[in-house]
């Protein structure tokens, strides 16, 4: 998914996704150059794949959109104006779940700035098969005490990567994932 | 005290001795001897501390003369004609209302001090809510792109607004990053707007076409790529966000992100490794002509250009999403899925509509969390937070503390995503949101989490598959 997260000066904070689902889609591209995407997939069908239970409530139908986990999130202070707004988005799929609530806990719980909420290792708990998935930010020490209670866990190079913004009164700062190589923040 | 609740004649000569106030006494009326007996003491003590009345100043037609005499210095050629005889006593005030700025100029240069200061103050504050900003605060935009970032600040340094800006990115990032998204996907927008406290959900998601069915899809889909397209969401998404929170004009923000397609970019390390992936896949020749041309995924760096995507961009700026809709590329778009095996449809397009949501919310540790509601998984996020909510996680614990809280609450979070579906086409998605969002619900969840062994989703709550690469 491709993320786009904006705090402007107009006090609007605008966070957006957008996807074709798989990589290019459906890979159709029309003589004029646009390339079709492939959300069908999305949706829960019978024998789609051996051994699945499809999601009864995520079925096909004509003019249905199917369940996603395209996430754009906002938070601002519950009461009043002043305090802390953040926004955020984040790709991969299901681990966009994983990625935001950790980002989420490490400012607004553990008071963390945002550059480092971003940096800091992140875990995915996967549920077929039931693995634990970390990434190469996750530090050793925290894997051997996440076995010590069981969880089988397995490292990844990449599970997802989340862009924000975090505006505390009236400095605003907009922080890309150090994962991305391509992404960029730019503040005014 | 006394004087304060009751001015007798005493208080008002010494307040009248004031320069400002004096005129006032030019026309005191003759005061009788034995009123002013009740405040002799306190006449007696004005006259120890006033060094300017003497002893002739208590009775009043005294004073009178001797407070003009000694307010007109200036006037001494007129002293003249003010015999002693020319002060008569009256019952009315001699100097009329309409005269009064003539004769004290420093009330008209306080009056006009008063006025001016008013008016200036006004006019600031009217500045200040109705004018242009004179200082340009702060903002941030952050893209998957840097030229894209680029991009939307360039939109913003031009007064355009948030959603002006996010509308630009998002667009460039379908010609940059044409492997995530483009005109021909959908995506989902939430816009907060902080002073009214107002937050939209712009859901221009792709839809299911009209005609298919899930027999359709008990195939080699491989076979048939058409069957997997929805119908696409992204222009009418945005062009929705624009008549609602748009400032600059759509042919201006459109024709912005044209220029990035005509002028070039250059190919991203993201983009060159998607390519080299999809040159080891099936795909058409027409793909291959314009993204793998020779053969050859393109490395990073390498620059490119999009004419393709700039002349449909320039269309829409002109023509607006009609030309999407319903025009030319309808037609082309039908028939390109169609010829690949799928059933989408003209009427399909024509038809697409973007929805407005309000967003799902809740309140964590001080916060408002507000993300977008079924079918997707923003509720699950808001269920994750509301279980972590009860440990009471602030910077004293250690991160690693958290850990496992926070596998098994995303585990939890994750199985209840696993449930839900667009809620417009079955009614029965809106008790499960409902669960999801709900605090005691969380805290039996919380009960359930143990904290030295881990357990599978199904544990905690029944699970479905959830579709790889959903989103």
């Amino acid at each position: 998914a491709a993320q786009v997260v904006v705090m402007g000066p107009d006090d609007v904070i605008v966070s957006v996704m957008s996807s074709l689902n798989k990589p290019f889609g459906s890979g159709i591209l029309t003589p004029s150059g646009i390339l079709l995407n492939s959300q069908i997939l999305d949706f829960s069908w019978p024998n789609k794949t051996e051994g699945t239970t499809p999601n009864p409530h995520n079925r096909l139908q004509p003019g249905k959109r199917p369940l996603s986990f395209l996430m754009p999130t906002v938070v601002r202070p519950a009461v009043g104006l002043c305090g802390t707004y953040v926004a955020t988005g984040s790709s991969n799929g299901e681990k966009a779940l994983s990625g935001i609530t950790q980002v989420l806990l490490n400012v607004l719980s553990s008071r963390k700035n945002m550059s480092d909420s971003l940096a800091y290792g992140r875990l995915h708990p996967q549920l077929e098969p039931n693995t634990l998935l970390v990434d190469s930010e996750f530090l050793d020490e925290d894997i051997k005490f996440l076995q010590s209670k069981g969880h089988k866990v397995e490292r990844k190079e990449l599970l997802s990567l989340v862009e924000s913004t975090r505006r505390n009164n009236d400095v605003i700062i907009g922080v890309k994932d150090p994962r991305s190589a391509d992404a960029l923040a730019l503040n005014i | 005290l006394v004087a304060d609740k009751e001015p007798s004649p005493e208080t008002t000569l010494g307040s009248a001795y004031s320069p400002v106030d004096y005129m006032s006494i030019t026309s005191f009326p003759k005061l009788p001897e034995d009123d002013v007996l009740p405040g002799e003491n306190a006449m007696k003590s004005r006259k120890e501390d006033d060094n300017v009345l003497s002893e002739q100043d208590t009775d009043p037609d005294l004073f009178l003369k001797s407070a003009r005499l000694q307010r007109l210095p200036s006037s001494a050629s007129d002293l003249a004609t003010h015999e002693d005889g020319t002060f008569r006593e009256t019952t009315t005030d001699p100097f009329t209302q309409e005269c009064a700025c003539q004769r004290d100029g420093l009330t008209v240069i306080i009056t006009a001090c008063l006025t001016f200061a008013t008016g200036v103050t006004i006019a600031l504050i009217v500045q200040i809510y109705c004018g242009d900003p004179q200082v340009f605060n702060q903002g941030a935009v952050v893209t998957d792109v840097a030229q894209c970032t680029s991009l939307g600040f360039g939109v913003l340094e031009k007064q355009g607004s948030s959603v002006d800006a996010a509308i630009a990115a998002a667009l460039c990032l379908g010609i940059v990053h044409p492997h995530t998204s483009g005109i021909g996907g959908g995506g989902v927008m939430l816009v907060h707007e902080i002073r009214k406290n107002d937050t939209r959900v712009i859901d221009f998601r792709e839809t299911a076409p009209s005609v298919i069915t899930e027999d359709m899809l008990q195939t080699t889909l491989d076979a048939k790529p058409g069957l997997l397209v929805g119908v696409p969401g992204m222009l009418s998404g945005l062009n929705q966000a624009h008549q609602l929170y748009g400032r600059l004009p759509w042919k201006d923000v459109i024709t912005m992100v044209a220029d990035v397609a005509r002028n070039g970019f250059n190919v991203t390390h993201e983009l060159a490794q998607a390519l080299a992936d999809a040159k080891n896949q099936n795909m058409s020749k027409a793909f291959e002509d314009l993204f793998l041309p020779n053969g050859q995924a393109p490395l990073s760096g390498v620059f490119s250009r999009r004419m393709d995507l700039a002349i449909i961009l320039d269309a829409v700026a002109v023509k607006g999403i009609s030309e999407f809709y319903s025009g030319n590329l309808t037609q082309e778009i039908v028939a390109a899925v169609q010829e690949k095996g799928g059933v989408l449809t003209e009427e399909d397009l024509n038809k697409y509509s973007t929805v407005l949501r309000k967003p799902a919310e809740i309140n964590y540790q001080g916060h408002h969390v507000m993300a977008p509601p079924a079918p997707h998984a923003g509720i699950a996020l808001l269920t994750a937070l509301n279980i972590l909510e009860g440990y009471n996680i602030t910077n004293q614990l250690s991160r690693q503390s958290t850990f496992h809280w926070i596998a098994e609450s995303v585990k939890i979070a994750l199985a209840m995503a696993s449930e839900i579906g667009d809620p417009m086409f079955d009614t029965s998605v809106s008790e499960i949101v409902a669960k999801m969002l709900s605090k005691p619900h969380a805290s039996q969840f919380r009960q359930m989490i143990d904290d030295s062994q881990t357990f599978s989703a199904d544990h905690y709550t029944q699970t479905f598959t959830l579709e790889k690469g959903a989103g």
